[in-house]
């Protein structure tokens, strides 16, 4: 379950 | 009430504001550069006629590159991260087509009724394949009150990390920590407002605003439910996964 937003907060920010 | 003193309320203000700036997929000057330049008719009409569920696939999409922007918006804010990441999600899926909504008035023409869509500005009328006319000219409206307050981008910022900050959502587990930082935000902007030398009366119109965007939203997933009842494979199959996370 919300596979991409976990991923989108644990990229570091571009 | 916490106490927090003006340079803390300035800082808060200038971190928001920068986060914003560095996040917000269209600068103004960009847009300027392409004199607001309006679909022509048979360009509209090219929208029209385009099968429900083809304008429906490429709205999901340009709603889910703008909401990409928002989480960017929301990782830059430091109280954001600090909070679990539970919360984290809560927040977003509530609040980020809310932020959607309300960064729409930075790439609207109040003056012809059109919005930066897909290149060029649309109006209302370009959306009909939708088949939702009353939540488009409801979007539409929104924007345009938007922009007669004639906010600031600082101001739209802190509105925007205010929104982000809703306390109220279900689900959260650290509730008490969401609602210090959106009082803070509120303070914040209360203060940006006032150092603006902004009438009273709006911050009162920016709180109203915030049941208006709720409206906006749930009625998004009305309109995405029946969408779906009729159309289940076109959004299993060609709908953003960014979008069916958030919505589905």
């Amino acid at each position: 379950k919300h596979k991409i937003l976990h991923q989108l907060l644990q990229n570091s920010t571009s | 009430s916490p106490t927090v003193s003006m340079a803390e309320l300035d800082h808060l203000a200038h971190i928001i504001s920068k986060s914003h700036l560095e996040t917000c997929q269209h600068l103004r000057e960009e847009l300027q550069q392409m004199n607001w330049q309006n679909l022509l008719q048979d360009e509209v009409e090219s929208y029209q006629s385009k099968p429900r569920e083809v304008m429906w696939q490429l709205c999901a999409v340009k709603i889910t590159e703008a909401i990409q922007y928002v989480v960017e918006f929301a990782k830059r804010i430091d109280g954001f991260m600090d909070l679990c990441q539970n919360d984290q999600i809560v927040l977003l899926k509530a609040g980020s087509l809310e932020v959607v909504f309300i960064r729409m008035c930075r790439v609207f023409d109040s003056q012809n009724n059109t919005v930066y869509f897909d290149g060029k500005f649309a109006g209302p009328d370009a959306f009909k394949a939708l088949g939702c006319d009353d939540l488009i000219t409801s979007v539409f409206d929104f924007a345009k009150s938007m922009c007669l307050l004639h906010l600031t981008e600082e101001e739209l910022a802190l509105f925007s990390a205010f929104v982000l900050f809703s306390a109220d959502r279900s689900w959260l587990q650290e509730k008490l920590q969401v609602e210090k930082m959106q009082q803070r935000t509120h303070l914040a902007l209360q203060h940006i407002l006032q150092k603006n030398q902004r009438e009273d009366g709006v911050l009162n119109k920016l709180r109203c605003k915030v049941s208006a965007l709720r409206s906006l939203c749930n009625r998004h997933t009305e309109k995405l439910s029946a969408f779906r009842a009729i159309y289940p494979d076109v959004i299993r199959t060609h709908f953003p996964p960014l979008y069916k996370e958030l919505f589905g």
